[in-house]
């Protein structure tokens, strides 16, 4: 799976 | 941060103040789902777990107690502030049908399997089908008070922004969140029948929305 993006979203 | 991200939120703000002061000042939940709002505060639950154990910035941390409280207060209303108003023969959704594959698509595909993520992307899969039990009760009931239509053209507006946002972010920042991409062009197509509805029929003044 791709990388793990740090969850800056709401 | 940018432009479609904020206006995104500012719709999703808009919409769950929309949905709560609809039913606050009406005193009256008649033709919401309260299934769909129960899942909306789940998807909050499981999304902000991290409120405590990472600060990415003020307004982040704020916006998700916001989303948090209004969520809850909402659900509070239609379960137990105004329970005699609810229309629970017209929530018939299965919601179960949603969570099981949700829970067990977030444990076969996520980023990392770690609680807090899998929990994330829990929260990522179930916004994408929290609403089908709302549209589901429409299509029974076969109308929308016009108030209902704007709450859901905002909410579908919100993550139709995100798509803009994730675009933007792609070509700028090199951003790219495969999982929540993906989770939001199907939430996204789930509201474009009734962007069409909402369109050809609210727009017009016709006052609520009856479905054909």
């Amino acid at each position: 799976s791709s990388e793990n993006p740090r969850h800056d979203e709401l | 941060m940018n432009i479609f991200r904020l206006l995104g939120d500012m719709c999703h703000l808009v919409a769950i103040i929309i949905l709560f002061l609809k039913i606050w000042r009406s005193k009256s939940c008649a033709g919401i789902s309260g299934k769909s709002q129960v899942l909306f505060a789940l998807v909050f639950t499981t999304r902000y777990l991290d409120l405590f154990t990472s600060f990415i910035s003020v307004y982040n941390t704020v916006m998700k107690v916001v989303f948090l409280v209004l969520a809850y207060a909402t659900v509070y209303l239609i379960y137990l502030r105004f329970r005699s108003t609810y229309n629970s023969e017209s929530d018939s959704f299965r919601v179960e049908f949603l969570l099981v594959p949700v829970a067990g698509l977030s444990f076969l595909e996520n980023y990392a399997f770690a609680p807090l993520e899998i929990l994330w992307t829990f929260s990522i899969y179930l916004e994408s089908v929290a609403i089908l039990p709302q549209l589901f009760m429409i299509t029974k009931t076969g109308e929308a008070e016009s108030i209902t239509t704007h709450y859901l053209f905002f909410l579908g507006l919100y993550r139709a922004l995100y798509l803009a946002n994730w675009v933007w972010r792609y070509h700028t920042e090199g951003f790219f969140d495969q999982i929540a991409v993906v989770s939001g062009v199907v939430q996204t197509i789930f509201y474009c029948d009734f962007f069409y509805l909402y369109f050809t029929k609210v727009l017009r003044g016709s006052g609520k929305m009856t479905l054909p």
